[in-house]
């Protein structure tokens, strides 16, 4: 799986994710990065794009639930990250990637390692695999 | 308001043992594609533009699992899928089982500007990219050695793998040998043979 976050210089968030799936899956199996809210969301406040257990991060709505706890709970982005990783995701195995309206980004992963790059208009820039 | 930001993911759950030079492989593939993404984001591209653009871009490479290199079905063929949101209003497009579109994201895209739904799949989404004009590609295109081999491997070990990027020894780590250790379950399967992408 593949994915990308943005947010521009007008604060606008996008995400977009594609993928294969598993490897020796059944045909017509249906995993996360297609669905709105699981693998895939973005609204006013951030853009998410996650990657692993598709099964896990169906039944975790992972990527709507970082905007929830966002919205609802007031965490900040690497927070709301964090928490989602932490209490979403039962025994499964996932990362996610993740941009905020206001220029920040994050990621998080309960799996070993994660294929991620990161960038800001301020000059971080991070491509990274382990921890 | 902060300014622009970006991030990549080329899929969770790596090897321990991937041999250096596929980490090393992985990591120009991520920075290419960041610096692909900061100058669209520079030439004041909207973040729904660039986050295509890149993702169409770890599309077309073969190294991780989406468009060419991707993993494969029990049959050994391709099944490809794809979602894109834009956060200001909140619109959508996605697409799944897609076998000739050389770039899903796009035909996703489509869906969400061109169509009056925000899913398609299998047969009506390959006749939607058929009726717009997106790039099509035999199956095969899409299939590499690697992933080839890596099936053989699933087989053999009678799992359900994630696009695991794994040499061509050692499957045992984490295929059937894996799933008498634990004995946790993730819809009705053992948890291990889930291994992480």
């Amino acid at each position: 799986t593949v994915g990308c976050v943005v947010v521009d210089s007008q604060g606008r968030c996008a995400a977009a994710t594609s993928t294969g799936g598993l490897m020796n899956k059944m045909s017509g199996r249906i995993g996360d990065s297609p669905l709105i809210g699981s693998g895939t969301y973005a609204c006013d406040l951030c853009a998410v794009s996650c990657t692993g257990e598709g099964e896990a991060i169906i039944r975790g709505t992972l990527a709507r639930d970082v905007a929830a706890v966002m919205e609802y709970k007031g965490l900040q982005l690497q927070e709301a990250v964090d928490y989602v990783i932490k209490h979403r995701l039962d025994d499964g195995k996932a990362g996610m990637i993740a941009v905020s309206n206001k220029g920040e980004v994050a990621y998080g992963f309960n799996c070993v390692g994660m294929f991620r790059g990161c960038a800001t208009e301020d000059g971080f820039m991070e491509v990274g695999i382990w921890e | 308001m902060g300014g622009w930001s970006i991030a990549v993911h080329g899929g969770a759950g790596v090897d321990p043992n991937l041999p250096l030079q596929r980490q090393e492989a992985a990591k120009q593939l991520l920075t290419r594609c960041l610096n692909l993404g900061i100058s669209a984001l520079r030439s004041s591209l909207s973040a729904i533009d660039v986050v295509e653009h890149v993702v169409r871009e770890l599309e077309t490479d073969p190294l991780f699992n989406s468009g060419r290199g991707a993993a494969l079905t029990e049959k050994g063929t391709v099944e490809m899928e794809a979602s894109i949101m834009d956060g200001p209003k909140r619109r959508c497009g996605a697409v799944s089982g897609l076998t000739t579109v050389k770039n899903p994201i796009s035909l996703a895209r489509l869906v969400m500007d061109k169509s009056p739904h925000s899913y398609l799949a299998f047969s009506g989404a390959e006749e939607f990219a058929k009726q717009q004009g997106v790039e099509l590609v035999d199956n095969d295109y899409f299939i590499t050695e690697e992933n080839l081999g890596m099936l053989k491997l699933a087989k053999e070990a009678n799992t359900i793998m994630f696009d695991y990027r794994i040499p061509l020894i050692g499957l045992e780590t984490c295929g059937a040998g894996a799933a008498m250790e634990s004995p946790i379950q993730m819809n009705g399967l053992p948890i291990s043979v889930y291994a992480p992408e």
